[in-house]
């Protein structure tokens, strides 16, 4: 554990807190993604097998065990208790084309041919492209709340603080996974449009709006 | 990256 991967971890944990919040405060789904959340909890669920087989840490297990149940509780709160206020008709991004070829390249392209790893890597390639749907809805209509973009940058800095980890684990401990790595990058260079106008319009009290 | 290859990062 090093200050960087302890950055990017609380950063994920306070970006789904913040999504929780924003929820059930508001009493509305309303901007966010139904489509990137349903990924998102393929993407822990897939990743967090070894929660039965390998035992990492206290740390890790609780870590793994949060994702994993808030992302069905956001799930939850969208399809079931908040269902009204979801924008089924802006949030209309196919997830079977991100879903499909992720799971081909990770049967192409992975460390070992097993069932776990296998899913391991299906959830590595999926994490990196599963915000699109959301990025999507925030491009068709325009604009996102205040709350929604706080949950977005925090959702991004928390990969590109692991990629800090990454360069700071193959220096001090020459440990590095090229799978990880470059699906890390992806993810955070498809961020990088957002930072910028997080950067320049929200921190400045404006809303975020993307230009006509 | 290897096959006994534990995944301690989240």
């Amino acid at each position: 554990m090093n200050i960087f991967r302890l950055a990017g971890d609380l950063s994920h944990l306070l970006a789904i807190i913040l999504l929780l919040i924003k929820i059930w405060k508001t009493r509305s789904c309303a901007g966010i993604s139904g489509k990137s959340q349903i990924l998102f909890a393929v993407v822990y669920i897939s990743r967090y097998l070894d929660l039965v087989t390998t035992f990492v840490s206290v740390y890790n297990t609780v870590m793994k065990l949060v994702f994993i149940v808030s992302s069905v509780a956001t799930l939850y709160m969208m399809y079931v208790k908040f269902k009204a206020t979801y924008d089924h008709n802006h949030d209309s991004f196919r997830i079977e084309f991100l879903l499909v070829p992720c799971f081909v390249l990770a049967l192409l392209i992975h460390a070992a041919f097993t069932p776990l790893e296998i899913l391991w890597t299906f959830s590595i390639y999926l994490e990196a492209v599963a915000i699109l749907p959301q990025l999507f809805l925030v491009s068709k209509t325009g604009e996102a709340e205040s709350i929604t973009s706080h949950y977005l940058f925090a959702l991004g800095s928390y990969r590109a603080l692991y990629l800090l980890n990454w360069i700071y684990r193959y220096y001090a401990e020459g440990h590095y996974d090229l799978i990880a790595i470059f699906a890390g990058a992806i993810q955070t260079i498809l961020y990088c449009d957002f930072f910028y106008l997080y950067i320049t319009k929200v921190l400045k009290g404006k809303k975020l709006q993307l230009p006509a | 990256t290897g096959k006994d290859q534990q995944h301690d990062e989240l």
